[in-house]
């Protein structure tokens, strides 16, 4: 499990 | 999406509507922190600057544009619409406090040192603390209206469902965002005294009252 950023999420 | 998500989406709608249809059909600000509704725009603002780069889908592209532009729309009644009914002697929370240690904590703990992203990093930081000012009005006047403590409420339990909703993508999709689960608890917490008032007088009929 990595932390990701990937901002799909209001 | 999981049910989480979505049910926290539609709370975080509904609270940007009951704020609207209160200010509008009453033709009234009172009671609401012009200074917390600014700070929600910039959040918006700040957060959604990827409508220009990345496409995700149809529901969250629409759901951005209306946060956007509720957010506008909210912050224009209260400083030109019914100005004349925004209680600024009531709203001295001193914005500042929020927004420079927010902006500098963004450029030190962030996922990519990228403008889009730093600016993503401040709305995620200053979302957290935004309703401070609207919270210390209602706590110097004393009282809020009951449609105010709704409007609080789905506000408060919106970013508390998507706590549920990291929870659930960590165990089932192996994916969290620490900047964002920290900010969450922060901002819940920051609501627990408001929840706890709202349980036991709101929910049974009472004014939000504080004790003097």
């Amino acid at each position: 499990v990595v932390a990701r950023s990937e901002h799909d999420e209001l | 999406m999981n049910i989480f998500r979505f049910l926290g989406d539609i709370s975080h709608l509904s609270a940007i509507i009951i704020l609207l249809l209160k200010i509008w059909k009453s033709r009234s600000c009172a009671g609401i922190s012009g200074k917390s509704q600014l700070l929600f725009a910039i959040v918006f603002t700040t957060r959604y600057l990827d409508l220009f780069t990345n496409f995700i889908s149809f529901y969250n592209t629409s759901m951005k544009v209306v946060y956007v532009a509720s957010s506008y729309a909210t912050v224009w009644m209260i400083y030109s619409k019914f100005k004349a009914t925004y209680d600024g002697n009531h709203d001295t929370f001193r914005v500042e406090f929020l927004i420079v240690p927010t902006a500098i904590l963004s450029f030190l703990v962030n996922h990519d040192f990228t403008p889009l992203e730093i600016l993503w990093t401040f709305s995620i930081y200053l979302e957290s603390v935004a309703i401070l000012p609207q919270l210390f009005m209602v706590s110097k006047t004393g009282e809020a209206e009951t449609i105010t403590s709704h409007y609080l409420f789905a506000l408060g339990i919106y970013r508390t469902l998507y706590l549920f909703n990291w929870i659930w993508r960590y165990q089932f999709e192996e994916f969290f965002d620490l900047i964002a689960i920290v900010a969450g608890l922060v901002q819940t917490v920051l609501y627990c005294d408001f929840f706890y008032l709202y349980i036991t007088k709101v929910l049974k009929g009472k004014k939000l009252s504080l004790p003097a």
